[in-house]
């Protein structure tokens, strides 16, 4: 389950901006 | 220059294209039990993205599952709530049938998004949270 959290949580995080 | 926080107001893209603007974003819509709507819109592009990298099929396929599961499936769920049936019967068979394209999320996102615009995200530049960060 936890591995399945750390998947989608990574596919939200690769959307999100970079530090500016 | 502009404050980051008077660019939020602009549009509902200008305050997801900032770190800080995402974070007060989604502190607001905890409070207002309504996050996942904003994790699913993200997750949604993460996803599209990913044909550009080097993904395994079985990952995307792992990915779409997990965002279906997650997001659509449960018709209680506030995502699932906002989605028209039709678009949730178009993932639904998406997923059955192993029809996974980088795409296959995005009336869904249209969908929430819409949604965003003109309901949470005028209620966040109006809230506490967002006036007393300014």
């Amino acid at each position: 389950i936890d591995s399945e959290d750390d998947l989608l949580q990574e596919c939200i995080s690769s959307a999100m901006p970079k530090k500016k | 220059p502009t404050p980051p926080y008077l660019k939020w107001a602009e549009s509902l893209h200008s305050l997801l294209d900032d770190q800080d603007g995402i974070l007060l974003f989604r502190t607001f819509l905890k409070q207002e039990e309504c996050a996942d709507m904003l994790d699913f819109w993200f997750a949604c592009s993460g996803f599209r993205k990913l044909e550009a990298g080097e993904v395994t099929e079985e990952k995307k396929v792992k990915l779409a599952k997990l965002i279906y599961k997650k997001y659509i499936l449960d018709n209680n769920g506030i995502v699932s709530r906002q989605i028209k049936p039709a678009t949730k019967s178009f993932i639904r068979d998406c997923v059955m049938k192993l029809h996974i394209d980088p795409a296959m999320f995005d009336q869904a996102q249209t969908e929430i998004q819409t949604m965003m615009e003109e309901n949470t995200y005028p209620l966040f530049l109006k809230s506490d949270l967002y006036l007393e960060y300014t």
